[in-house]
């Protein structure tokens, strides 16, 4: 069987609210070490990849590796009936059909339960290298939120290029041109206030805005976002999900005709 | 403008 507690269930919450305009649905693989995740957009341009360790739970077990095949939409329904500040405990049996979710409020004083329904979803697993990108900027979550925002207002690309002057974002459309440059900053006493430019080369990708501004659904999350970029290959885009996990963001750039 | 790949294009099935 498979069953796993998490008492600040808020953090489940956001992270279905940030995946599911982007997934509609995908599996949710289970295991001993945790739980994790790869699904693609319905377009098929991007991939994102969640992976939540054992040992961030405050109790994990998992007898059996198997896939959950969780439809979002439906799972995020279920989801907003949980407060804020309950636990939640997920628990299925071998090859169950349902997913139980326990909402238990902080004081104890009110238990609910709810059982999703599971899906039989075929997906294929891509194999993500870890590599060196030639640049990783690392940002406060809500800047990343607010350039991808703004420029989505303006045009439907964006060029990011990363110099040793700092990232820059420039798109243009019908409006006009925008430009936004980060400088390297790490003045302030809060760490999540800083902008850490971490450039091996200097490279520049161009990237359909829509999908950016999806990814910081995930805003809530964290308080510091990092990209990777390396020239003609996907952009990451990161968020830690406290001692628990990751989601990341996968996005092909877009290349000239 | 630009042409889209998808994303699978450039990891490898596993």
């Amino acid at each position: 069987m498979f069953e796993a507690k998490i008492s600040q269930g808020s953090v489940l919450k956001k992270l279905v609210e940030a995946l599911k305009e982007l997934v509609t649905e995908g599996n949710i693989d289970v295991s001993p070490s945790g739980m994790s995740l790869q699904a693609m957009d319905s377009s098929h341009v991007c991939l994102v990849s969640l992976v939540l360790r054992d040992d961030g739970f405050d109790h994990f077990r998992c007898d059996r590796n198997m896939p959950m095949g969780i439809h979002f939409a439906n799972f995020s329904k279920i989801l907003k009936c949980a407060g804020n500040d309950d636990a939640i405990t997920l628990k299925a049996e071998d090859n169950a059909d349902q997913l139980t979710l326990m909402f238990e409020s902080s004081n104890q004083d009110r238990i609910s339960d709810f059982d999703l329904k599971l899906m039989s979803i075929e997906s294929e697993h891509l194999g993500i290298p870890d590599q060196d990108y030639s640049a990783e900027i690392k940002m406060p979550a809500s800047e990343y939120q607010r350039i991808v925002r703004d420029l989505t207002s303006i045009g439907d690309t964006v060029l990011i290029s990363a110099t040793k002057e700092g990232i820059k974002f420039s798109t243009s459309g019908d409006v006009g041109t925008a430009n936004v440059t980060l400088r390297h900053n790490t003045t302030s006493e809060k760490q999540e206030e800083h902008t850490i430019i971490d450039l091996k080369e200097p490279v520049a990708l161009t990237f359909a805005l829509r999908y950016l501004k999806n990814f910081s659904n995930a805003t809530a999350l964290a308080p510091q976002v990092k990209l990777s970029l390396t020239k003609d290959l996907p952009i990451v885009v990161e968020y830690q999900v406290g001692e628990l996990g990751n989601i990341r963001f996968y996005l092909a750039p877009k290349i000239d005709d | 403008g630009g042409k889209q790949r998808s994303i699978s294009a450039f990891f490898k099935q596993t």
